[in-house]
C-alpha cells in the first residue's frame, strides 16, 4: 500500500513533535 | 510504569538530509555531508524543527533531501538522466518566502504529492546564494515528459505560484555543459 499524506495531515504533526 | 509505544506514521520512502557548506580550501566532495536519514512523519518534523532555517544559512550553503541511497549530485546514476524543476528567488524573497517554499517542497516529497509519478522524484535542493536563492525538485528521467510535466504542474500549484509565473525544467545534461544563465528549459509550466 502506497503511503501518501496530504499537506494538512503532515502539518498537523508539526507542533505535536516540536512539543515532545 | 512502562510507556506505551508511540504510533508513528511511516513514509513511502526513507529520505536523507545532506548539508553542503562551501569551503574553498577543501575539494567539493568534502564539503558535502550526509546529516541523517528519516522514514516517518514524526522524525521528519523532529529533524525540521531542530535544524537551522534555510534562510539563516550563510551564502554558499545547500540543504538537499534525497531518497536514501541517491547522492545529491548529477553524477549519481539515479540522477544523471534526469533534471530539475527550478524556482529562482529574488534577494528579497529570502526573508519573505524562502522557508515556506522550501517546507512546501519537502511536504510534496515526503507526502508523495505527485501520485503515481512520485517514483520519478529523486529529491530536492535549496541553494543559498548572495545573488539569489534557488529551490529545485530533481527527477530521474528528463525524457519522461508526462511525468515531468505532471510533477511541474502539481509543484507550481502547491507553491501557490500565480498562473502568470512560468517555471522551467532543465535536464542535468544541459546544466552540466552550460553556464546556468544559458541552460535552456526542456519544459515549462
Amino acid at each position: 500500500e502506497k503511503k501518501s499524506y496530504d499537506r494538512e495531515f503532515l502539518l498537523g504533526f508539526q507542533f505535536i513533535v516540536a512539543s515532545m | 510504569a512502562a510507556l506505551e509505544p508511540v504510533e508513528t506514521h511511516p513514509l513511502q520512502s526513507r529520505w536523507a538530509l545532506w548539508f553542503f557548506k562551501n569551503m574553498k580550501s577543501q575539494p567539493w566532495q568534502c564539503n558535502l555531508r550526509l546529516v541523517t536519514t528519516f522514514n516517518t512523519v514524526e522524525d521528519f518534523w523532529a529533524l525540521h524543527t531542530h535544524i537551522q532555517l534555510a534562510s539563516k544559512l550563510s551564502s554558499g550553503c545547500d540543504y538537499s533531501i534525497f531518497k536514501d541511497g541517491i547522492e545529491p549530485m548529477w553524477e549519481d546514476s539515479r540522477n544523471k538522466r534526469g533534471g530539475r524543476w527550478l524556482i529562482t528567488l529574488s534577494k528579497q524573497q529570502r526573508h519573505s518566502d524562502l522557508d515556506a517554499l522550501w517546507l512546501e517542497t519537502l511536504l510534496c516529497l515526503i507526502g508523495e504529492a505527485f501520485d503515481e509519478y512520485s517514483e520519478e522524484v529523486c529529491g530536492a535542493v535549496i541553494n543559498i546564494r548572495a545573488k539569489g536563492d534557488k529551490i529545485a525538485i530533481w527527477t530521474r528521467e528528463a525524457e519522461n515528459r508526462e511525468a515531468v510535466t505532471y510533477i511541474g504542474r502539481v509543484y507550481k500549484e502547491r507553491l501557490g505560484l500565480s498562473s502568470k509565473v512560468v517555471i522551467g525544467y532543465q535536464a542535468h545534461a544541459d546544466t552540466a555543459t552550460k553556464s546556468s544563465s544559458l541552460t535552456k528549459n526542456k519544459f515549462v509550466v
